[in-house]
C-alpha cells in the first residue's frame, strides 16, 4: 500500500498546487528552518482525518489554510489528496488505486472524498481501520511523538499497542 | 480480545529487546504490563539500561538515549504490524554521529516493508536517502519543491561532477 | 517598582528587535503586555514573523524559527541584564547550517560580557568554541573528562597535527 | 563573576571527584550520547539552590546521587562546588573568590556553604538575588526553557521580565 503522490493547494505555506511522487524506500526532505518541511507531514496527518487543531500546530482548524504573505492575499481554501497504490488489496476496496482527499472552506465545513466520490470522515476512518494508518496511528513520528512513547501517562502508549493488535 | 492483546503484547516485547540491542549494542530493555490481571486496561510500563548502566526508569536517560528507546519501541511495533509508510520529522536531531549510522541501518533493515520519508538537516542522513526532495521559499512565506534527485543505487558510485558543478 | 518593571521591558522590547533581525536577517518582531494598565500582573505576548511572511502567533513558527526567537528574547534581556555564565544544551540541533552560523556570530557578540558553556553534537559549534572539553564513559555508567583543548586565538593556524596524531 | 572551577563527587553518573576549569570566552562540551554531559548542566543548576527535583530529570532529589552500575556500589552522598571568581565585588562579600557548595545525603538533608562555611539554603538565594544566577533565573537553556520563553501560558515568561528589572 505504497504512498505514490501527495497533492497540496492552499495547505499552510503551500499557496501553489504542489506535487509530491514518493518511491519506494527511504526519501529525504531538506531545506532551510521554516522552509515548509514539517507542514508537509502536516498534510498527510491531516489528510487521513486528524481532527485536533493542536496535533497541526494551530489554534484553530481553519489555520491550515494558506494566510497570505506581504505579497499574496490569504486563500479561502486548503486541499490535500494522498494516492495510494492498492494492487496488494489492503483496502478492502475493488479499485487497486486509492485516491484520498480532504479540503477545507475558510467559512467553515470540511469535504472529504475517495477515489473522487464524496464520502464522511466515519467511511474514511472505517477504511483506514486495520491498514495501521489512522490519523492517531504511529505513522508519524516528530519530537512531541517521541515523548508520547515513552511518557509516564501511559495510557497514550497503551493505544499504540492496540492499534498494532 | 484478551487473547489478541497478550500475544501482541509478547510479540512487541520480544521484538523490543532485539531493536533496542541493535540500536544500543547491547544493554538490556523491557516492556511489562503495570496490571497483570487486566491486560486489557493495564498501563504499559518501559524500562531500559544501556551497557553496563543500572536498569532505571526512562526518565533518566539522556536525551539521545531516550530517541533510540523510543525508536526501537517503534520499530518493534512495526515488526508486528508494519505501517505501509512512515513519516520521521527531524527524530535524528538529538543523536550523536555513530547513533545516526545505527538509525540509518534500522531504516535499511525495515525499507523493504515499509516507506520511510525522513525529514532532516543531518548530512550523513541525507547521503544515506534513496531519493532527496529540496523544499525551499524562494517566494517569501510560499514553499516550493526546488527538485529531486536520485541518490541511486548504493553500489554505483555516484560519478564525481565536474568540479563546480 | 511599576516604572522599573515599564522601563526594564521597553529596552528589552527595542533590544529584541536588534537580536531578533540579526538572527533572521530582517523580519518584525514585537513583545506587548496583554494588559498595559497593570503592568505588575500583566502577561507579556510575543509576535514574530520572519521576513517576508505575515505576523503570526508563535504557534504557527516551525522548530527552528522557534528556537532563534527564544534565544533573541533571551539575549535581549542579556543586553538589559548580563548573567555571568551561560549554559546551553543542544539549542543548535533544530538549526540549519546558516542559522547555526548566526547564533554562533551572536555568542561571540556578547562572549565578553557573558561566559558560555555549550553542549554540543554540532561540528559547526564544537569549532567555533575558544576551549572544548571532551566527557567519556570509558567505564560503562561513569562519566570523566577526556581532555581540554585549547581552540585558541582564531588568527593564528593551529599547527597541523601529524598524521595519526 | 566569571565561573572558574566545577567540582563534581557523587553526583548523578559523576562517580569520581571531577574537576572542570573553566575559562573565559566559549567552551564547548562534547561526547556521546548519555556520556553526562547534560549531567553538568544538572550540577551547576543544582549547586544554585535548584529544589525542584523534575528539574534534575528525577522523581526524587535523592536520584541526583550515583546510583551505582553493574560494576560499582552506590555511593551515599552527592557533593557539588562552584568556585566564583569575584573580583568585580558583585557578589556583596569581602572575599574575591566565592565557593559555593551543596552536598546531599542518601538519607536526607541538604547542606549548602558558602567559602566553607555552613550556611541555609535562604543565605544563598539573597546572596544570588542581584546576579541573574538565581535557581530558576534564564542562566542554563535547554529545549523546555525554549519552550518555557515562547509558551502560551506567559507567566513564566513574566518572572523573567521581573529577574531582569
Ligand atoms: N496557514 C498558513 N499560511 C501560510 N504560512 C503558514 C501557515 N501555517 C504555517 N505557515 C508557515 O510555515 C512556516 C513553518 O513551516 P514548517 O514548520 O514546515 O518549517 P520547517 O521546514 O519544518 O522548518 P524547521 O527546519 O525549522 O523545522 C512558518 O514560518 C509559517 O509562516
Ligand atoms: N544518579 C545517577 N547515578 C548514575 N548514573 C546516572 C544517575 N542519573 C543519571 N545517570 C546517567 O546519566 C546518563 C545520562 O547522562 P546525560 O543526560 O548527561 O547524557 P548526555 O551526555 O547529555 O547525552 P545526550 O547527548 O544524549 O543528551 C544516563 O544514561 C544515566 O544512566
Ligand atoms: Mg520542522
Ligand atoms: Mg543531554
Amino acid at each position: 500500500m505504497r504512498l505514490k503522490t501527495l497533492r497540496l493547494h492552499g495547505f499552510k505555506s503551500f499557496a501553489d498546487r504542489t506535487t509530491f511522487e514518493f518511491r519506494e524506500g527511504i526519501t529525504a526532505i531538506i531545506g532551510s528552518n521554516g522552509c515548509g518541511k514539517s507542514n508537509i507531514a502536516d498534510a498527510i496527518r491531516w489528510a487521513l482525518g486528524e481532527q485536533r487543531a493542536s496535533a497541526m500546530r494551530g489554534a484553530k482548524m481553519e489555520e491550515v489554510i494558506f494566510q497570505g504573505t506581504a505579497r499574496r492575499r490569504p486563500l479561502s481554501f486548503a486541499e490535500v489528496s494522498l494516492l495510494f497504490d492498492n494492487q496488494s488489496g489492503r483496502v478492502p476496496i475493488p479499485q487497486t488505486e486509492l485516491d484520498l482527499a480532504r479540503k477545507v472552506f475558510r467559512e467553515g465545513g470540511s469535504e472529504y472524498s475517495l477515489n473522487r466520490t464524496a464520502c464522511r470522515l466515519r467511511d474514511v476512518q472505517s477504511l483506514l481501520r486495520d491498514t495501521g494508518l489512522g490519523a492517531n496511528a504511529y505513522s508519524i513520528i516528530e519530537a512531541t511523538m517521541i515523548e508520547t512513547l515513552l511518557s509516564d501517562r501511559a495510557e497514550e502508549r497503551r493505544s499504540l499497542f492496540e492499534e498494532a493488535a | 480480545a484478551r487473547e489478541v492483546f497478550e500475544a501482541t503484547f509478547d510479540a512487541v516485547r520480544s521484538n523490543f529487546t532485539r531493536t533496542f540491542q541493535s540500536l544500543f549494542q547491547g544493554g538490556e530493555c523491557d516492556i511489562r504490563l503495570a496490571d497483570p490481571n487486566d491486560p486489557l486496561e493495564s498501563a504499559v510500563e518501559i524500562q531500559a539500561s544501556p551497557l553496563g548502566k543500572r536498569t532505571q526508569r526512562i526518565h533518566l536517560l539522556s536525551g539521545g538515549e531516550r530517541t533510540l528507546t523510543a525508536l526501537a519501541l517503534l520499530f518493534a511495533l512495526y515488526l508486528v504490524k508494519p505501517s505501509p509508510f512512515c513519516v520521521l520529522d527531524e527524530v535524528d536531531a538529538p543523536l550523536d554521529e555513530s547513533n545516526v549510522g545505527r538509525f540509518i541501518r534500522l531504516l535499511y533493515d525495515f525499507k523493504h516493508e515499509t516507506q520511510f520519508v525522513v525529514i532532516t538537516h543531518n548530512p550523513q542522513t541525507m547521503e544515506s536517502a534513496d531519493w532527496v526532495y529540496g523544499v525551499t521559499m524562494e517566494e517569501p512565506g510560499v514553499s516550493s519543491i526546488v527538485g529531486v534527485e536520485l541518490l541511486g543505487a548504493r553500489d554505483v558510485p555516484l560519478p564525481t561532477a565536474p568540479s563546480g558543478a
